[in-house]
């Protein structure tokens, strides 16, 4: 499992 | 998404269904900072690139498209509406927008997860998030006459970031690989930013009094 990027919040 | 998540975002819409409706309503835009707006956008514009490669949800991709076009919406009215323009307190919102700029870029340059272009300027904006504020508050400080809707504005923006932080806390402790390190200083920082402001914000508010920042 990857890190994860935070790139789903806005 | 947790509670924490939802209510950050929705305060977020919130400050900026404020700031148009102070601005529509009252045709203008007396104690904003245009300095403030042009760097959302930038933040938006650089953060949000993604729509164009990477699908989240319909809930991520509306919410991005309502910012943007929000704040660019809002910089129109500020620079070329031939009413709103002219309210603008040009001479007193004179921050230097490379004194942010210039060290967010050499420090997303220098402190990234991943050295490509779409990750760089991820990080890039949310640094300048972090400060985008600061001509906006200056502004305020040197407006007298700080009107209730700009007001809750800028506590509804500072409300945003802190209740991010408190889903942060909430993710690290649910989700087994979730470190975000440089985002969560970031917010720290853009919530520290607005201490003073929250302060005498709600001072005024339970001495029934108006919001005023001593210089």
């Amino acid at each position: 499992e990857e890190e994860s990027s935070g790139h789903d919040e806005l | 998404m947790n509670v924490f998540r939802l209510a950050g975002d929705m305060t977020h819409l919130l400050s900026i269904i404020v700031l148009l409706l102070k601005i529509n309503a009252t045709r203008s835009c007396r104690g904003i900072s245009l300095k403030t707006q042009e760097l959302y956008a930038v933040v938006f514009v650089c953060r949000y690139l993604d729509l164009f490669t990477n699908f989240i949800s319909l809930y991520n991709t509306v919410m991005k498209i309502i910012f943007l076009v929000s704040t660019f919406t809002i910089i129109y009215w500020m620079r070329f509406h031939k009413v709103i323009r002219v309210t603008y307190d040009r001479e007193q919102d004179t921050f230097r927008y490379q004194f942010l700029v210039l060290p967010c870029l050499v420090l997303a340059l220098l402190l990234n997860n991943e050295f490509t272009a779409m990750e760089v300027l991820w990080t890039f904006s949310i640094y300048l998030e972090a400060v985008a504020i600061l001509p906006q508050l200056v502004l305020l400080q040197r407006t007298n006459n700080i009107d209730n809707l700009t007001g809750n504005y800028v506590f509804l923006l500072g409300s945003y970031r802190a209740l991010y932080i408190l889903n942060w806390v909430y993710r690290f402790m649910t989700e087994k690989h979730y470190r975000q390190y440089l985002v969560w200083i970031s917010g720290i920082v853009q919530t520290i930013i607005y201490i003073d402001f929250f302060y005498y914000y709600i001072k005024s508010w339970r001495n029934n009094e108006k919001l005023s920042l001593p210089a």
